[in-house]
């Protein structure tokens, strides 16, 4: 596509197809959009953030990525959708240009390229990073248990042949040192969002352990507002919870390491299926998953910028 | 690359606690190479499993034998992923 408004939204796309949408978007919105490289993953791919500004320097600001696990196609997909929305609804969006006007968006759409690309080429059942495990045959480590939260403790596995592989050590994968860099650099991020698939699920910290978090009452609140809002476009039902109380014990994971960085508004998002497809989520389903998402999205933006701290 | 031929996902649904952790014990079943896609959290939740075709018959003996209720959520999983390629390959000529 030759713009970003001719883009086909409504379909899956390849890691190069996201990538120059990136860039295209970038292009068209100079005074907006910038893209950072924070780092880049195992086999040498730049891990992309796009930032959405309107100036001032190191505002606080909000987190959003999609795309961790890599076989969860309806996320990248979603957060293709939330970037061109983002553009769309500054200047005529009152919530949305109320919040960029005093905060910053980062968006990373592509969170696990090397999982991703193998996705599309390999094993469209890969969820995990692409780096060999020395001493074992099964390559790859979860990234959503690797993060330096409860790391270590039930809730993931130490096998490598495992799809909840913690990984030998916290931080072991670039594509999660690499956001653990940035926003201890950036250190003014205010909301942390992290957009997997699938089973209809809010989830906010701990899922290491049943300790409440000490802002309990208000993400429990918070991610009730947010799930109304979503359900209230198709009728998507969400179930929310903190992740020990909603799932299951799950250590190392992304949103309990930036929760103790002291980003309050720390929430996991398990997107539909709302049938029987699973990850195979059908490409017509995109856009209203992405639409109903966003609703969520901008209760828990606006909460954020309303409640400053 | 790397195919899913008669590879089907089944929606479990236990009736209690010791059901559910007759689900969980799957995965430590190591031979049977099951693939949680929906992980086993409380009885009102199904749990989705991806059977490769080599384990299917052994998998659906263990949850029957264990009067553990399933459906099949995905009959072959490769003609999905067949689908899904194609609408993508489809939406690609579009574009040109």
């Amino acid at each position: 596509p030759r713009n970003t408004d001719s883009f086909d939204y409504s379909n899956y796309h390849t890691i190069n197809e996201i990538y120059s949408f990136q860039d295209m978007l970038v292009a068209e919105n100079p005074n907006l959009v910038s893209k950072i490289v924070i780092g880049q993953s195992y086999e040498g791919r730049p891990l992309n953030v796009l930032k959405f500004s309107t100036g001032g320097t190191n505002r606080p600001a909000i987190w959003i990525d999609t795309g961790i696990h890599s076989r969860e196609w309806v996320t990248q997909a979603s957060g293709t959708w939330f970037a061109k929305k983002i553009v769309l609804d500054y200047g005529h969006d009152p919530t949305l240009t109320a919040i960029l006007d005093k905060m910053d968006i980062f968006l990373q759409i592509v969170t696990n390229p090397d999982g991703f690309y193998y996705t599309h080429n390999s094993n469209r059942m890969w969820r995990k990073t692409r780096k060999p495990n020395p001493g074992s045959s099964c390559m790859g480590v979860d990234p959503n248990r690797n993060w330096d939260a409860g790391f270590g403790g039930s809730g993931a596995s130490g096998n490598p042949c495992s799809e909840t592989y913690r990984g030998p050590r916290a931080n072991s994968e670039s594509e999660v040192k690499s956001i653990v860099d940035f926003v201890n650099s950036h250190r003014n991020l205010k909301a942390f969002l992290s957009i997997h698939s699938y089973s209809q699920m809010l989830l906010y910290p701990y899922g290491y352990t049943t300790t409440p978090a000490k802002d309990q009452a208000e993400l429990h609140s918070l991610a009730k507002k947010a799930i109304t809002d979503l359900a209230s476009l198709y009728g998507t039902s969400y179930r929310y919870g903190s992740i020990i109380n909603t799932i299951y014990q799950a250590s190392g994971s992304t949103v309990d390491w930036t929760y103790n960085q002291g980003i309050k508004y720390s929430y996991t998002f398990e997107l539909r299926d709302t049938g029987r497809y699973g990850f195979i989520l059908p490409a017509n389903q995109i856009i209203p998953t992405a639409k109903e998402t966003w609703l969520a999205l901008m209760a828990i933006m606006d909460h954020t910028f309303k409640n400053p701290y | 690359k790397e195919t899913f031929e008669g590879h089907q996902v089944l929606r479990i649904v236990a009736k209690d606690e010791v059901q559910l952790s007759l689900i969980k014990d799957l995965e430590d079943m190591i031979e049977f190479e099951v693939d949680f896609w929906r992980g086993v959290t409380d009885v009102a939740s199904p749990v989705d499993v991806r059977v490769p075709f080599h384990s299917l018959q052994s998998v659906k003996i263990y949850l029957e034998t264990q009067d553990v209720e399933y459906s099949i959520m995905i009959e072959d999983l490769q003609v999905m992923l067949d689908e899904e390629q194609e609408a993508m390959e489809s939406a690609t000529r579009v574009a040109e």
